[in-house]
């Protein structure tokens, strides 16, 4: 049981890394995100994506954030440009 | 905006539908586009116009998976489409993930819905954090696309890139002339076309809304309107059809004919209303004649039509627009307005219409 947690630990990971690099401009450095993924950059486009799109703001994987991630949007990204 | 604001250096923009999805018919997704246009053509001098061939300003495209500008499509959910910022080329193009399923109404994901979204970002609007805006990123299922409006949020960002639509009415305009007016919980609306003004006895400058963007059911072009105060229900007037709002909620069970109220069939439009808050008696002004109508019994009083020359000496036919207030009767005739004092049965006060509007 614990293994399917770990993977779907993986799989939230990636999909968190990706969600953040695509629209809240997170440098494209996967081993950084590994690394400090309780910390520095991570927690802060948390923050801003959670503070755009108006959940609470806490810096943490939480499963409103998670759940907002799974939600169908629009690919234009919400900071920086789109070309 | 995005960054650098791009934005459409000229007013009339062609679009073209590059190819079809084959979840709708043609027609669907034609009139899909065509009225995810209209709401953005609403509040700027923006318009557009359909071409079938060659180059187009917005180029509109179904898609999956790579599709040709390094930024694919991922499969069935997650993104559902893109669209870049004004601009020659790809810029200024909209991109729909057929991996979706679209439908018409919402039982898949709605292109009426997302497109409206997406040709937002084809203008130049970049994403809104206010979750109540069209250009908020994220889809929301449980939207009426039947009742789909833009928020104030996205029409102050359009009109920043833009500026506002040439037809809306300039409050101190010597020729304005007014729809409908109405009371509201102690402001007056006073209704033109597609917007009204609110004027609140507390401030000084009324502000200017669409219609829409607080009651996205109401029509525009509006013929009539009171306040029901005892009831705090604003009824509304269009051709043989009326509607009921309280505050912003519009009620269930309208709109309703006219007739239902006691009319004539020969009526066929109300011109004017008033609600008499001591009497609760509504007055509705038809040419040069008039009825009153017992809201306490919800019916049309015997001995009407009279004529209003008769009852209200001074008060001209037709009547535009009525309200009551401060116990006097406020009749609206083209660009003039009259104060007219229903005890004394005289006309005290002739004015300019727009004279609440801080003119």
């Amino acid at each position: 049981y614990p293994v399917d947690r770990a993977a779907e630990d993986e799989d939230s990971m990636e999909l968190v890394q990706q969600y953040l690099e695509r629209y809240y401009n997170l440098a494209k450095d996967t081993k950084a995100f590994v690394r400090r993924r309780d910390g520095g950059p991570v927690v802060d486009k948390l923050r801003e994506m959670q503070k755009f799109l108006g959940l609470e703001v806490t810096g943490k994987l939480d499963s409103d954030t998670l759940d907002m991630m799974h939600k169908p949007r629009c690919g234009v990204p919400d900071v920086g440009d789109f070309a | 905006t995005f960054p650098g604001m791009p934005k459409w250096r000229k007013t009339h923009l062609t679009y073209r539908v590059m190819n079809y999805t084959l979840d709708l018919p043609r027609d669907a997704v034609d009139s899909a586009i065509e009225k995810a246009l209209s709401l953005w053509e609403e509040v700027t001098p923006l318009t557009f116009s359909r071409t079938d061939e060659g180059e187009a300003d917005i180029k509109i495209l179904f898609a999956v998976r790579d599709h040709g500008d390094f930024i694919p499509f991922d499969g069935p959910g997650k993104v559902l489409g893109h669209a870049y910022p004004p601009g020659p080329g790809i810029y200024g193009d909209a991109h729909f993930d057929d991996d979706e399923q679209w439908t018409r109404d919402t039982s898949g994901t709605n292109l009426f819905l997302v497109a409206a979204h997406e040709l937002g970002h084809s203008l130049g609007l970049f994403h809104s954090a206010d979750p109540r805006a069209l250009m908020y990123p994220v889809y929301n299922a449980h939207t009426d696309p039947a009742r789909l409006r833009l928020s104030q949020d996205d029409v102050a960002g359009i009109q920043s890139l833009y500026g506002d639509c040439p037809s809306t009415p300039a409050a101190c305009d010597p020729s304005l002339s007014f729809d409908a007016i109405s009371t509201l919980r102690g402001e007056i609306l006073f209704f033109k076309d597609r917007h009204f003004w609110r004027k609140s006895l507390r401030t000084l400058e009324p502000g200017f809304y669409l219609i829409s963007s607080f009651w996205p059911s109401l029509p525009s072009g509006l013929d009539a309107a009171y306040e029901d105060t005892s009831k705090d229900i604003v009824f509304v007037f269009k051709g043989n059809q009326f509607w009921a709002v309280k505050g912003t909620e519009a009620q269930a069970g309208y709109p309703k004919s006219i007739h239902t109220l006691g009319f004539p069939s020969t009526v066929r439009k109300i011109d004017a209303a008033i609600f008499d808050k001591e009497k609760k008696k509504t007055y509705f002004f038809v040419g040069d004649k008039y009825w009153r109508f017992d809201e306490r019994r919800r019916s049309m009083e015997p001995g009407f039509p009279r004529e209003i020359a008769e009852d209200f000496p001074g008060v001209d036919p037709k009547v535009d627009a009525a309200f009551e207030a401060f116990g006097f009767y406020y009749f609206f005739n083209g660009s003039s307005q009259l104060e007219f004092d229903p005890n004394a049965r005289k006309v005290t006060h002739s004015l300019k219409g727009n004279s609440w509007l801080n003119c």
